[in-house]
């Protein structure tokens, strides 16, 4: 199955997500891909300690620009493989925008061919509706859009759906949403009228499990770590933990 | 003084420190323009109150597609106008990128036409290095990064560094950074790293006032209000007054 993780507005958790949900799920013995598809590369560097070391034909721009397989990393985690992001994939929108074969289905094209190897792939999004976006969500079985608390976090939620809904027409019959993640829960108003809203307006979407704010998501970047090496007893990581149980059954 | 608010990484609080820069100066006397380009347009939707019943050539779509003159409307707020975005914009690249005119200076010939009736204009950037930033950076005479703590956000000031590097090189020769902001600041450990590894590497370049984190700000924009209307006393609104005094002597 192939997920990706989405969203327009920046700074909701992207990366965050898709790095705990790879490494938590990993950790629990399934075979799984995550694929950066953000040129600012954070769950690459977090996840592959090597990654400075790594040439731009070693990561996702090979792909995207010259359809060349999906260049695939092993990680310190056992059972998690990573297709590292670059900087450079930031000027892909120009390759992809004039290109007049399928630009839509890059990354499909190469991931198909190697899907079969992992039990779940997730792809990191970009905060932006551009043609790497699409690319995830042509290739993705199912989406999870991740929110949070605020204005500008819910109202980013019309438009992603909208993107979704012409994916599905144009390129993907068969993309899914798989549920709204309400991600940086804190004890303030702000936290509960949004999660409100989003209950109320999108109800049975609304993923059950809740990931508060928790410092210790933030340290552990820091540390190049995924949230179960850096603390297995962090807030985030038990609740990382009953997302996987909600979402995954495992 | 033209000053464009910047940085790739998204949710370190671009719109949030245009929004509450340029109310807080207009409430100061100074006349304002708020240019948002960025096609989620969070800044026009609390700005503009009747942001709803804007067509799309009366946004900067027109200035940065057809090279209309930049549509400013007036808000509630006496001495500011805004120039609003619109969700449209975020396929702009597409034609900017294919565009054989100066593609970097679509906003800068219009805004230079009509800067001079403001004391300060603010661009509200997109979370991308893209054709749409580089257009801020062409038109601006300064740049304002913004930070928040962690490691993603630390990160990110590598590339939008070498970007304002390129654009001072090849489009606008006077670009200067006035600085680095940090906001969304919390007391813990990983703030203090943040804010120490800041200072450290940029050390007179990091502006002295820092943003606290502070749910009012969030709840300013659930109220489609900028902080000083929705609380003058607001943590976050006192923060912004001695910001507005460091940097504008106001
Ligand atoms: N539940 C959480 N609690 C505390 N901090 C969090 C949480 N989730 C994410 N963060 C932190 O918030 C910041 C933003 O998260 P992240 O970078 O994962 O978001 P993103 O959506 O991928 O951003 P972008 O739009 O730039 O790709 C990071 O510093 C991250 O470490
Ligand atoms: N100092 C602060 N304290 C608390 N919340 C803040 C602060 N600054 C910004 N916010 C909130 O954090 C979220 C992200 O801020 P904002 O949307 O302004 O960032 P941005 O950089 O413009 O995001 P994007 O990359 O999507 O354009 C918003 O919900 C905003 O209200
Ligand atoms: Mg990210
Ligand atoms: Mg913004």
């Amino acid at each position: 199955m192939i997920i990706a993780i989405a969203s327009q507005k920046g700074g909701v958790g992207k990366s965050s997500v898709s790095i705990s949900l790879a490494a938590g799920l990993a950790r629990k013995g399934k075979k799984i891909l995550l694929v950066d598809i953000d040129s600012q590369a954070n769950s690459s560097k977090v996840i592959l300690p090597t990654y400075q070391a790594i040439q731009p034909e070693e990561t996702i721009l090979s792909t995207i620009l010259q359809r060349s397989p999906l260049p695939v990393h092993p990680t310190r985690i056992p059972d998690l493989e990573i297709v590292p992001s670059h900087i450079l994939l930031s000027n892909t929108d120009i390759e992809l925008t004039t290109a007049i074969d399928h630009r839509e289905a890059r990354l499909k094209s190469e991931l198909d061919k190697i899907k079969d190897k992992y039990d779940f792939v997730f792809i990191d999004c970009p905060p932006a509706l551009s043609w790497l976006t699409i690319n995830a969500l042509t290739a993705a079985d199912k989406v999870i859009i991740v929110v949070s608390p605020g204005y500008f976090e819910l109202d980013s939620i019309v438009q992603i759906s909208k993107t979704i809904k012409e994916v599905r027409a144009f390129f993907n019959p068969i993309l899914e949403l798989m549920g709204f993640l309400f991600n940086m829960s804190d004890p303030t108003i702000n936290t509960e009228v949004s999660l409100q809203l989003l209950r109320q307006t999108y109800t049975d979407k609304v993923i059950k499990t809740i990931i508060p704010r928790n410092v210790d998501l933030k340290d552990a970047h820091f540390n190049k770590q995924d949230i179960f090496a850096f603390s297995p007893t962090a807030k985030a990581a038990q609740a990382f933990d009953r997302l996987i149980t909600e979402l995954f059954n495992v």
